[in-house]
């Protein structure tokens, strides 16, 4: 496990658990994206499939089981909780994510390393989890400002994604361990998709002013 | 030959 490896998962944890405890405190879910949630659910359900067959390490489960947690618990909030569902957007979370599922899907059946159940599900959610963050950042754009926590969600998203690839390079150079070019394009794409935020994300930080994107 | 995919990654 390298530095990148464990930076990139604990900027990974800590965006679901700061969404997490801002819904939970603040029982509100202004400015979160359902549909985006939702995905990242279906993306954790389809990827780690194999938490019961193929042990990895102590760390590899725990942390599996508590992304699994932590989203589902999120969608529950949002879409049961009594309070946190008042605050829903629901007028501008409109993103059609189904048609995000099924080219994921489609693509899966034709670009996949192994023609079996458990790795055509888990190249699925590679690409699927490259797109997720879609309904959010169009929430975002409709919304126009973001509150600040909704904000850092999308940014350490961005950070763990960098991480990622940064984690990627390094076992190239040292383990002689290469990532699958699928997983290298789907988690390029998904990386430059937080670019344009980044941008704003940065200069509203340095000219201290509201985050706003342009439409 | 090296592993091929990144399955001990999150």
């Amino acid at each position: 496990m390298n530095i990148f490896r464990l930076a990139g998962d604990m900027t990974h944890l800590a965006s679901v658990l700061v969404l997490l405890l801002k819904i939970h405190t603040i029982k509100s879910c202004a400015g979160v994206s359902l549909k985006t949630q939702e995905l990242y659910a279906l993306v954790f359900a389809t990827r780690y499939l194999d938490i019961f067959t193929d042990f990895i390490s102590v760390y590899n489960t725990v942390m599996k089981l508590i992304f699994l947690g932590s989203s589902f618990s999120i969608v529950w909030y949002i879409r049961r909780h009594k309070i946190v569902r008042r605050s829903y957007d629901k007028e501008q979370d409109t993103f059609r994510h189904y048609f995000l599922v099924l080219p994921c899907l489609l693509l899966a059946l034709l670009i996949h390393e192994k023609f079996t159940v458990k790795e055509l599900l888990w190249t699925f959610s590679i690409y699927l989890e490259a797109v997720a963050i879609l309904p959010q950042l169009v929430l975002l754009q409709r919304t126009r400002n973001i509150d600040n926590l909704t904000g850092q969600y999308v940014f350490l998203l961005g950070a763990y994604r960098s991480l990622y690839i940064l984690n990627w390079i390094y076992r190239y150079f040292t383990e002689r361990h290469f990532v699958h070019w699928i997983t290298w394009i789907a988690g390029l794409v998904q990386t430059l998709l937080y670019a344009d935020f980044f941008y704003y994300y940065f200069e509203s930080w340095k000219n201290n002013v509201k985050l706003q994107l342009p439409a | 030959n090296p592993k091929s995919v990144a399955k001990d990654e999150l």
